[in-house]
């Protein structure tokens, strides 16, 4: 059951998704597993519905481990689920967020890349879809985006870890997302997890023009952070993913940002300067712990600025 | 299964500009395989690198001549791996 899920561990996909199956069951009013496609190896996508009733309200969008290598992410997209499941009629803030809005979980958006990296290459980053010409396989899911689509910062070599993929959306990984948010219709927020280097950024990354919504968005952001920093007194930067990674074209919440949805941001998870992308397990619950902090902080924001 | 004995991550402290730009050359030699786990962009961030066994004397060498300053961030990639997939295996006998 869900209940006796050990998150301070790492899980392979079919654990998960166990899981999942456990939680739904759990709280059978407020949870849903919706499956919004199927990978490129053909294994489902399921994303994670929390919804208190209501018709198509306005929602907010969650996802995790686009960047199959970066575990924690994932690690955090599970204890992320189960709280919003037991907090739900606990905790104020967050039932009144859910009689308003639901939220979308998507814990692991990278299947394939996940499973390859449990069981060939732990290094794992991209999908696994093959191309012609080439013996390489996969394409960057976050360079895969229509935002800016083959520009600076992601690679047009099929080897490279930052491949941006023959077209906008070839990844059905990608494209399942696209079809469901793009049909919902009603997402006030996109959020993007990933891991590591401890930021919350917003767009844009494929150009280092600031969006109109900048210095909000920047409000915001350093609002979440100070409460994600209140718990361990981890540090995040805050800022546009050009100002402050590198510029990076094709990305999701460029492509969220320019749909309309304006509270699109992305975290990198902790990093404890000696592990990378191997942070122990014993670190995924105090990084999921803060981070739910700058996640509700974001929540609440958006549900208290209807747009 | 890919196993990745002896590879290190180096964790690089870049100072200046002309560091960064030899940092990107660096990454633009596709001979020595190197997985950028933090890319060469900014002064402000590390940049971390993980080097293949067979590619870490060159590296180490290229950094040092260069007068770029890196420590060594995870000494064998597959030790902490190792470590990784036993906790695993201990962790689910222990769900079962």
């Amino acid at each position: 059951g869900s209940k006796s899920f050990n998150f301070a561990a790492y899980h392979t996909l079919e654990t998960i998704y166990q899981w999942m199956d456990s939680l739904v069951a759990d709280h059978p009013s407020l949870v849903t597993k919706l499956q919004i496609g199927s990978s490129y190896e053909n294994r489902p996508m399921y994303v994670l519905k929390f919804s208190t009733g209501g018709d198509n309200r306005p929602a907010i969008w969650i996802d995790a481990g686009i960047h199959a290598r970066e575990w924690v992410s994932q690690a955090t997209g599970v204890w992320t689920a189960n709280k919003i499941a037991t907090d739900y009629g606990r905790d104020t803030s967050l039932t009144s967020l859910l009689n308003k809005m639901d939220v979308f979980l998507m814990i692991v958006t990278n299947p394939d890349g996940y499973v390859f990296t449990h069981t060939s290459n732990r290094m794992w980053r991209k999908t696994r879809s093959r191309l012609p010409g080439t013996t390489c396989r996969g394409v960057d899911p976050n360079r895969n985006w229509d935002a800016g689509f083959g520009g600076p910062g992601a690679s047009r070599n099929p080897c490279s870890d930052s491949y941006h993929g023959p077209s906008p959306h070839s990844e059905v990984e990608v494209d399942n997302v696209v079809n469901f948010v793009q049909s919902h219709g009603n997402f006030k927020s996109f959020i993007s997890i990933h891991a590591y280097s401890q930021l919350l950024m917003y767009p844009y990354g494929y150009s280092c023009n600031d969006v109109p919504d900048a210095p909000e968005l920047d409000s915001v952001g350093r609002s979440a952070v100070k409460a994600l920093s209140t718990l361990f007194g981890t540090s995040y930067k805050v800022g546009s993913i050009c100002k402050i990674i590198y510029q990076a074209s094709g990305g999701s919440i460029d492509w969220s940002y320019n749909l309309g949805i304006k509270y699109s941001f992305a975290f990198e998870l902790r990093d404890t300067g000696r592990y990378g992308f191997l942070l122990p397990a014993n670190q995924i619950v105090p990084t999921a712990s803060e981070t739910w902090l700058a996640l509700k902080n974001i929540m609440e924001y958006v549900r208290d600025h209807p747009y | 299964r890919q196993l990745f004995v002896g590879d290190q991550v180096l964790r690089v402290a870049v100072e200046t500009e002309e560091q960064l730009r030899l940092l990107a050359s660096l990454e633009e030699d596709e001979i020595l395989q190197l997985d950028f786990w933090l890319h060469p962009v900014s002064s402000d961030l590390p940049v971390d690198i993980r080097v293949p066994f067979a590619s870490l004397q060159t590296v180490k060498v290229f950094l040092e001549s260069n007068d770029i300053p890196y420590t060594v961030m995870i000494k064998d990639v597959q030790d902490l791996l190792d470590e990784e997939e036993a906790e695993m295996e201990a962790d689910s006998v222990r769900e079962r």
